[in-house]
């Protein structure tokens, strides 16, 4: 199918089944053809794309969950080139759905949003991204009611190690493009405060080289900001 | 066009091997 031929089909209103299955054939195709593919696709596939996420999470039926996390993949796969990614930076809605996301009773979805955001933060750009995506955090928090990091926190007490090391990664690259070391002290302490260092305890004891990784780095970058203070 | 793919996967490679962290601070 051609991009025009997916873009005709999401403007149909799918729904479930349909839907489901619209996405995993489009993730594929997102994948596997060329750049110019993803282009046509471009800003109106896109806009449907997140259109259609926006309106499943509000719904918590075994399709609307399965269709939020294959839109997730297919936004991976549309922002695995430039211009991809520079439609979703671009378009209002990209961060604050992703951030929502970031959904502890969805496991395995809210990895994958957090090791995107993760790379939409540490990606070089003259707009400062990691703060898009904290504003992002905040805001969606607000409205929820909650502490900003909650979502965070309680993926990290999921019994999955790509969850807990995909929130570890947000943590070290939201506290790592941080410029002023209040902020970067500021955020640690923060997530203390909600219960982080108890929890890393735990986590520590995990015999795992990618978690590994991502506590050197936190402990890595503390004991700079520590020297530094 | 080749190098115009990837980006995500090189950002999300750099992040798991811990190489986006380093050489972050003097």
């Amino acid at each position: 199918r051609s991009a025009v031929m997916y873009i005709q089909e999401l403007k149909g209103d799918l729904r479930d089944s349909q839907l489901l299955s619209c996405l995993e054939s489009l993730r594929v195709s997102l994948s596997n053809n060329p750049v110019s593919w993803v282009q046509t696709f471009g800003d109106e596939g896109l806009a449907l794309l997140l259109n259609y996420l926006k309106r499943l999470q509000d719904e918590k039926d075994e399709y609307s969950v399965k269709c939020q996390h294959e839109i997730i993949r297919c936004l991976k796969a549309f922002m695995n080139n430039k211009h991809g990614l520079k439609a979703m930076l671009t378009s209002r809605d990209g961060i604050p759905l992703l951030v929502r996301a970031i959904n502890p009773r969805v496991p395995h979805m809210m990895a994958d949003a957090v090791r995107l955001l993760s790379a939409i933060c540490i990606l070089e750009s003259p707009e400062n991204l990691q703060e898009r995506v904290l504003e992002a955090i905040t805001e969606y928090a607000e409205e929820q009611d909650l502490e900003r990091f909650q979502p965070l926190l309680s993926g990290m007490q999921k019994p999955i190690i790509a969850l807990k090391a995909g929130c570890m990664q947000l943590i070290n690259a939201l506290i790592s493009r941080g410029e002023e070391l209040d902020f970067r002290i500021h955020i640690r302490s923060e997530l203390n405060r909600l219960g982080l260092k108890n929890l890393l305890k735990d986590v520590r004891t995990i015999e795992n080289e990618e978690l590994k990784v991502q506590l050197m780095v936190f402990d890595d970058q503390a004991e700079d900001d520590s020297e530094e203070l | 066009e080749n190098d115009e793919t990837g980006v995500m996967d090189s950002l999300l490679e750099a992040l798991q091997s811990g190489a986006a962290f380093r050489d972050r601070r003097k």
